[in-house]
């Protein structure tokens, strides 16, 4: 009874000379930590939904990558996060956009896939239902990076749309690889 | 943008994809990651996938069915269905992006036309990978 998982973290102008060692070194632990978190759910015999989830809230919940802690900011300066899980035995589905206090997105579109007849909800409908079910919810402070925020700041100075990252080198962890 | 695909011990497939859009959209603005068929999709007769990229172009040509339907009607491996999504129709339309995917058998497979893409697997057999860079 084999099982398997793959992950990513976003595509981009990410290139070696861009980015440090310790870059380097902080992106693949984070990816080697979703991998075991998802594949440890697959080795006791849990399912692939489970395993997506915990794969993915370990990346949601790091400020690396542009979901969850660390999304980027949209053109107000807010940040609005959209998810979407899908079941491949049932074609079941759930997703949510435009939501901004909930900590785990991908555990409201678990929550809209199992506890609603509708496969997508957005902005304020969404969290009202999240925190109808008691999600995690958090304040705009929790999701904020400095390092994301000065990206905004430079694509507006430009006045063009950044997906969430292009490389250069930063001395902080977070890369600004170009497409989220 | 940041995504799973995983396929269980009962050969049941899911796929998730989680994100905060691009620096600066306009306020409002809904990419793939949220679309089922465009940048999540699941079928246990085919593959799972889970997209990263200019949300527009993989609504555009719902990229992540669209492999689904290739395995489905053109008898394409998965691997040869998602090079055909990123280098010829999502490319064609000067979108860039990449894929990750696992079909119904287990194979892995991913691609992408950007300079790189943080990326991952492991399976039971003992394989694990974690690729950055071209």
């Amino acid at each position: 009874k084999s099982f398997a998982l793959v992950i990513h973290g976003g595509a981009g102008t990410i290139k070696k000379e861009y980015l440090s060692e310790a870059q380097e070194k902080a992106y693949r632990e984070k990816l080697e930590e979703a991998l075991n978190a998802g594949y440890s759910v697959l080795k006791k015999g849990g399912s692939s939904i489970t395993a997506v989830q915990k794969a993915i809230n370990v990346m949601e919940n790091s400020p690396l990558f542009n979901a969850g802690k660390g999304a980027v900011f949209n053109s107000l300066g807010k940040q609005e996060m959209d998810a979407s899980i899908m079941d491949g035995k049932t074609l079941n589905s759930g997703a949510v956009a435009g939501v901004s206090h909930i900590k785990n997105p991908i555990n409201a579109a678990i929550l809209v896939k199992d506890s609603t007849r509708h496969v997508m909800l957005s902005g304020k409908g969404a969290e009202d239902f999240a925190k109808q079910y008691h999600l995690a919810m958090e304040d705009a402070k929790y999701f904020y990076t400095e390092k994301r925020y000065q990206q905004l700041l430079k694509m507006q100075k430009r006045d063009s749309v950044q997906l969430d990252h292009s490389t250069s080198m930063i001395n902080t962890l977070i890369d600004d690889h170009k497409l989220g | 943008t940041v995504g799973c695909v995983a396929i269980d011990k009962a050969g049941n497939i899911a796929a998730g994809t989680s994100t905060g859009g691009m620096t600066n959209k306009k306020y409002g603005r809904i990419g793939d990651s949220p679309i089922i068929g465009a940048g999540t999709y699941a079928n246990n007769k085919t593959c799972g996938i889970s997209a990263t990229g200019t949300g527009e172009y993989f609504i555009r040509t719902l990229a992540a069915h669209e492999v689904s339907a290739m395995m489905m009607y053109k008898d394409l491996t998965l691997k040869e269905a998602i090079k055909q999504v990123i280098h010829v129709e999502i490319d064609s339309l000067g979108g860039d992006g990449g894929l990750i995917g696992l079909d119904k058998n287990g194979n892995i497979a991913w691609d992408f036309n950007t300079a790189g893409m943080y990326r991952g697997y492991k399976t039971s057999a003992g394989d694990q990978k974690i690729e950055i860079f071209k």
